[in-house]
C-alpha cells in the first residue's frame, strides 16, 4: 500500500502539442519485433540542404558495448561528425552481446538507410530491448523499406510522439520535450529531445 | 537502457557540438539512476542541421556558452523524465551535494547516495533515515577524503511543495539531530518529489543527481523478466 498513490505520469509528463525544429522529419513503424505489436522502429531524418549537418554522441562505458554503439561510434569517427543525416532506432531487441553477426546486422540496418539517402556514413543506429538475441533483421529491413517506400515520414506532433513511443521498452510513458530558444541576435532555434529508459539506468557515458 | 536523441535546427560546428553534448551529459544523463546498473547500449546522440539562418556556432562563438547551458538544462529535463519513469518508482528524488572541494567529489557522493538500496527503500517507506545517507557518503568511491570533514557535514530533507519550514535538519555539523520533528518528516516524505541536501562544508563546488525509490514493484518487474 506504500506505493498506492498512483500518479498518472502520462498526463503529467507527455506534451499534447509542440513546435519542432526546421528541416527534420520522423517516421515510425511496428515491425513485429515487439511481441505486443507496438511501434518498435523509428527513423529521424535531416532534410535541410543549406548546411552540412553536425552530429555528436556519447556512449556507454560498459566493457560489453553493443553492436549499435560500436557502429555508431565508428560512423562518427569516420565522418568526423559531418553530414550524418539520419538516426535509426529499434526497440524490442538490444543487439547486444551478439558478436560479429550482431555487427553485421547493425551494418545492414545502417546500410539500408544510407542507401535511401544515397550517402555513405550518414546514419547512426541505436537498439534497445532484450540482450543476447539477434535482431530479427527480416522484420526490421522490411520496416525500413516500408517507411521509405510508403513515405511514412511526418513533421507533425503525432509523428514526433510516435517516434518517442517506438523506442520505449518498459517505459510507462514516452519522453518527448521540445523548446524554443532565442539567441542574443534574435535568432530563434528549437531543441527537441526524446529519450527512453526505466530500468538498467545508471549511465556513465563518454 | 538509456537511449536519447536531441535535434536542433541551429548550425553548430561538429567539434563544438560534441563538446557541448559531453558537458551537458556530465550534468544530466550521467547524473541519473534507477537501479545503479549501466547498460551495454546507453547512447545519447545529437544532430544540428543548420536550417536556421544564423552564423555557425563554434567553440569561440559569443553564443557558444549560452547554447551550451541551454542544451545542458534541456538535457536535465529529459534525463529527469527517465528517472520519473523508473520501474516501480513512487518517488522522484533530487540529491543535492554542495560546498564540496570539487565537482567530481560532489558528483561521486551524490551518486553513492542515489544508488544506495537502503536509502532508496527508506525513501519508499517514508523513513527519514539519515544514518543510511551518512553511510552512503562514508563509502563513496572518492579519490581522497579531503572533501569530507565529519565535523562539517550537514544533511537535510528539503520540502519540495514550498511548505514551511522548508528544511528538516537531520545532521548538523556532523551531529545527528535526535529530536527530529517526526510529524514534519512524515509530511515531507509523503510528497512524490523529495530532495536530499548534503552540505559538505569543505569547498564551493556542487552537483545534483536524480534517483527514485526502490519498491516491491521493481522486483516484480525484473523478477519475471525472461531473456
Amino acid at each position: 500500500q506504500q506505493g498506492s498513490k498512483v500518479i498518472d505520469k502520462y498526463s503529467l509528463y507527455v506534451p499534447k502539442t509542440g513546435t519542432f525544429p526546421k528541416g527534420f522529419k520522423v517516421a515510425s513503424a511496428a515491425t513485429g519485433v515487439k511481441k505486443n505489436g507496438n511501434l518498435d522502429l523509428g527513423i529521424i531524418l535531416n532534410t535541410n540542404q543549406s548546411y552540412p549537418s553536425s552530429a555528436a554522441a556519447v556512449f556507454t562505458t560498459n566493457k560489453f558495448k553493443a553492436a549499435p554503439v560500436l557502429l555508431s561510434h565508428k560512423v562518427l569517427e569516420e565522418s568526423s561528425g559531418k553530414n550524418v543525416n539520419a538516426i535509426v532506432v529499434n526497440s524490442g531487441c538490444a543487439n547486444s552481446v551478439t558478436g560479429d553477426v550482431g555487427m553485421k546486422d547493425a551494418r545492414e540496418m545502417v546500410g539500408l538507410v544510407n542507401e535511401q539517402l544515397h550517402q555513405e556514413n550518414s546514419t547512426l543506429v541505436m537498439s534497445t530491448g532484450v540482450i543476447g538475441q539477434r535482431l530479427q533483421l527480416n522484420k526490421i529491413s522490411q520496416g525500413i523499406k516500408d517507411i521509405f517506400g510508403q513515405n511514412k515520414f511526418g513533421t507533425d506532433f503525432e509523428s514526433w510522439l510516435n517516434i518517442s513511443k517506438c523506442i520505449c521498452t518498459t517505459d510507462t510513458f514516452p519522453k518527448l520535450i521540445t523548446s524554443k530558444f532565442t539567441l542574443p541576435n534574435g535568432t530563434e532555434y528549437t531543441l527537441t529531445g526524446m529519450a527512453k529508459g526505466a530500468g538498467m539506468i545508471c549511465p556513465n557515458m563518454a | 537502457t538509456l537511449l536519447g536523441f536531441i535535434v536542433t535546427d541551429l548550425p553548430i560546428q561538429s567539434q563544438a557540438l560534441q563538446k557541448m553534448l559531453r558537458f551537458s551529459t556530465e550534468r544530466s544523463f550521467n547524473c541519473i539512476s534507477v537501479d545503479g546498473d549501466m547498460s551495454t547500449n546507453d547512447t545519447i546522440c545529437m544532430i544540428a542541421n543548420g536550417a536556421v539562418e544564423t552564423p555557425e556556432i563554434t567553440e569561440t562563438s559569443s553564443d557558444y556558452e549560452q547554447v551550451k547551458l541551454q542544451v545542458t538544462e534541456f538535457g536535465k529535463r529529459l534525463a529527469q523524465l527517465v528517472v520519473r519513469d523508473g520501474e516501480g518508482a513512487t518517488k522522484f528524488v533530487t540529491v543535492n551535494v554542495k560546498n564540496a572541494l570539487n565537482f567530481a567529489d560532489a558528483k561521486i557522493i551524490a551518486e553513492s547516495i542515489s544508488n544506495s538500496m537502503l536509502v532508496k527503500t527508506a525513501l519508499y517507506g517514508k523513513d527519514a533515515n539519515w544514518g543510511r545517507i551518512l553511510c552512503a557518503i562514508g563509502y563513496a568511491k572518492l579519490g581522497d577524503l579531503s572533501s569530507l570533514d565529519v565535523d562539517k557535514i550537514n544533511v537535510s530533507f528539503i520540502a519540495t511543495d514550498n511548505s514551511e519550514p522548508r528544511e528538516l535538519k537531520l545532521v548538523v555539523n556532523g551531529v545527528p539531530q535526535l529530536e527530529i520533528d517526526e510529524e514534519r518528516a512524515s509530511e515531507i516524505l509523503a510528497l512524490t518529489d523529495l530532495e536530499v541536501l548534503v552540505d559538505l562544508g569543505t569547498g564551493s563546488e556542487e552537483a545534483q543527481f536524480w534517483t527514485c525509490d526502490l519498491s516491491h514493484e521493481y522486483v516484480t518487474i525484473n523478477g519475471d523478466y525472461r531473456s
